[in-house]
């Protein structure tokens, strides 16, 4: 059975799509089967991997999108969710994602089941995947929670910023709201740092603060109780920002670099973790 | 007459607060008059600056959240807006956002002129300043475009990154429908490169992307007929994310840094730069 996991953070540029998609292909290339969902209207994990956003004028499902507003049964008839899959790289597929899906917000807020829409989509599909990772936009609307509840794990990619502490606390009582209301199976595996400058002291302070405040969380009764800063940190490396306007992985614009070394070091993280309890 | 700079950018994470908050303190210590107005339910000016982000319990007026609240006569009795005003440096002035204003987009909803609530605020307190610069949030919602019908300018910070250019077209658009519909004096000033990581050709090209969209629109009825890319872009130094942490701007912090230099030069662009016709 699959790891789901949804990297979100309400903040912006933080690193969620450049981790989505690299940790996607890292797992990739190590042999798992890994699915990529990009539940963001800005489809940047399908402009990243060179996909074009899939712009239906026929009706025929072909993004997450459909996925998403689709009546399920009895109302409509049922859509196979693999007819919106692409195969983007070896063992890594993609629903992508399409740009009408900002307007989804305001069409989903009175379907029914309006958060369980995307869990729903791929009950069928989950046996496919080792590992299906879901990218959310910036916010806490109701893309990110059909991640969140159609998840078993949260990743928070963010920057060891000052400035990007203050929103963590936030973060985290949502995760615990959805939880307690509508995914009680849904854990915090942790935080991966990027863009992160590791010879500074102040990503040090950062990164001993979050550190500090997971150890403190051990024992208690919430989604983060196990939850760690996840190892390597992710360094900046310029070679991240420039390899999606080529439509590559990183690890196909550039294989050693730092970046390529980091993601891949990151999968190895994941692929040897012991289960969440 | 002051000049009212909206800064915005419906992407996260780009650099906003930063420059609001320099360029606002560069400004000051070249002797302008200057207000802050922080719009954001983050509060990150406020909290960079060092100011308690002042949450009301007795309803006397106390930040931006009131000012935008408050019903206009004759419904209401008029507040002063100076009384929401808080002397945060020599020379600068802010009027500090509390967090409860993330749910003044739901109570601001169904209010009348709900777009012009700030303009009418600062209407009376225009006079008292040579430079007024408004932080948006990183969304297009109503606290971004009531600083966009009260602003006379935009400025776009964004970084120097292939995905950062994604977004710029719909950014301009909804300036267009904003001078269109609300505020036909606003006009694109230009965009600040922030975190700019100057050495890398990727970047290099990205700027030449935008130089050249922009000197293609000359002559254009657009909003950003005479938009430029300022200068200097600003480059990525640490010291920028380190201030914040102790209430300091980057001139109290390290007046000789990379931040301090570029913010300094940018406020002297700034204000050597002719009108906008
Ligand atoms: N480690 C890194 N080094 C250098 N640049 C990076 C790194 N990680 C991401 N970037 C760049 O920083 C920008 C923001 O990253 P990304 O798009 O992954 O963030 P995001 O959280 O998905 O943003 P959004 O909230 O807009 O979806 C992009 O231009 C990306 O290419
Ligand atoms: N030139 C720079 N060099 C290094 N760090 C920077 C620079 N500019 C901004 N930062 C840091 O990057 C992060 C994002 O910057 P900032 O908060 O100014 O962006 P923003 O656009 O206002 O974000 P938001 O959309 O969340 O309001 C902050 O931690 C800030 O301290
Ligand atoms: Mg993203
Ligand atoms: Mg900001």
């Amino acid at each position: 059975s699959p790891r789901i996991i949804a990297f979100m953070n309400q903040k912006g540029g933080v690193g969620k799509t450049t981790t989505v998609v690299s940790l996607g292909a890292a797992l990739a290339r190590a042999g798992c089967r890994t699915l990529l969902i990009d539940l963001d209207p800005q489809a940047h994990v399908t402009l990243h991997l060179g996909v074009e956003p899939s712009v239906s004028d026929d009706g025929t499902p072909r993004a997450a999108y459909h996925l998403l507003l689709h009546e399920p049964a009895p109302y409509g008839s049922p859509i196979d969710p693999r007819a919106t899959i692409v195969h983007a790289r070896k063992h890594l597929a993609l629903i992508p994602a399409i740009t009408d899906q900002a307007a989804i917000e305001t069409e989903l807020a009175d379907a029914p089941h309006r958060h369980q829409r995307l869990a729903h989509a791929i009950a069928s599909l989950r046996k496919d995947y080792d590992f299906i990772l879901i990218d959310c936009p910036p916010s806490l609307g109701l893309l990110t929670l059909n991640g969140l509840v159609a998840a078993q794990e949260v990743i928070m990619p963010m920057q060891s910023h000052f400035l990007a502490l203050q929103g963590v606390g936030k973060l985290l009582e949502t995760v615990r709201l959805i939880s307690q209301q509508l995914n009680p199976a849904l854990q915090v595996r942790g935080v991966v740092l990027a863009m992160h400058d590791e010879h500074t002291n102040h990503a040090k302070e950062v990164v001993a603060d979050l550190r500090g405040f997971f150890d403190a969380s051990r024992g208690r009764a919430v989604p983060w109780a196990h939850a760690e800063v996840l190892n390597p940190p992710i360094r900046r490396n310029i070679k991240l920002a420039e390899c999606p306007s080529f439509g590559q992985t990183v690890f196909e614009y550039d294989p050693t670099c730092a970046g390529s070394n980091d993601y891949a070091e990151l999968a190895e993280e994941l692929l040897t973790q012991p289960p969440l309890p």
